[in-house]
């Protein structure tokens, strides 16, 4: 099955 | 203080009703440039930014870098009651706690002035790195809307495929499998009904159709839109707003466990 990523894994807090 | 004119008044209007689903509050951080807001969806699934470059307002003055917490449902119901053909003005003092929203009909016989208190957001801003996406395409914004409609009722995925004869977008569940093939359109008389696909390498991704139709609410804004994608990175899902920036949303894919 595929498990839903999150936004912030991709794009870094600046 | 800070004052922007919109003459254009209904592209705010369809701004909000962009936003207005997906983020319950957010900032508005206004400098020289423009008008800017990044935000994501309280599941931290998607990410908004919202571009309206000064260049695009009728008048455009601000005195000092601003950011203006807004609660983005209230927004969206004081900008309902602007009429389309309004000239829209937001408005607010250096250091205000609120902000004013004045509407003016086009023959400037009616005026209305709507005054919010603003919030304070501590909101971090994320980074997006500039991506060379392996496959960029184009179509109506209208055809992308029916297709995530139409798709959302077999599955809660769209697996969105791209190859160099074109576009498939598929879901499947309980009641069977749909797919949907675009392929590039040869040459059509109007611009906006181009299905254009500029491809460096295959990508086929897995998105959840709750977000991607909530960004469809954007539909009104833009006859066309943009998908950017690559491997194992969120999908970019692009509205212009007429000549003066544009509705990004990123949406992270669901990746095999």
């Amino acid at each position: 099955t595929k498990s839903q990523r999150s936004i912030d894994t991709f794009f870094k807090r600046k | 203080m800070f004052e922007a004119r919109l003459v254009q008044g209904n592209l705010l209007k369809k701004v909000l009703e962009s936003l207005k689903d997906l983020l319950t509050e957010a900032s508005w951080d206004c400098a020289d440039t423009g008008i800017q807001l990044q935000a994501m969806d309280n599941s931290h699934v998607s990410l908004v930014s919202v571009q309206l470059r000064a260049d695009g307002f009728d008048k455009f003055r601000c005195d000092r870098q601003l950011s203006m917490g807004m609660n983005l449902t209230s927004m969206s119901k004081i900008l309902r009651c602007a009429a389309n053909d309004d000239i829209i003005t937001i408005k607010a003092q250096d250091q205000a706690d609120n902000v004013t929203f004045v509407f003016e009909s086009p023959n400037q016989e009616k005026v209305a002035d709507y005054e919010m208190k603003l919030m304070n957001l501590d909101q971090e801003h994320l980074g997006i790195p500039e991506t060379d996406y392996a496959a960029v395409i184009k179509l109506p914004a209208a055809e992308f809307q029916r297709i995530i409609k139409d798709l959302s009722q077999f599955g809660e995925s769209v697996v969105i495929s791209c190859t160099k004869e074109g576009v498939k977008f598929s879901a499947a569940g309980d009641i069977g499998v749909g797919n949907i093939k675009l392929a590039q359109t040869a040459s059509v008389d109007k611009e906006e009904e181009a299905v254009t696909i500029e491809m460096q390498e295959p990508v086929t991704l897995t998105f959840a159709c709750r977000y991607l139709n909530m960004f469809t609410k954007a539909t009104c804004l833009a006859p066309q839109v943009t998908l950017s994608m690559s491997p194992e990175v969120p999908l970019v899902v692009e509205y212009k707003i007429g000549d003066m920036g544009h509705v990004r949303y990123y949406l992270a894919p669901k990746i095999e466990d």
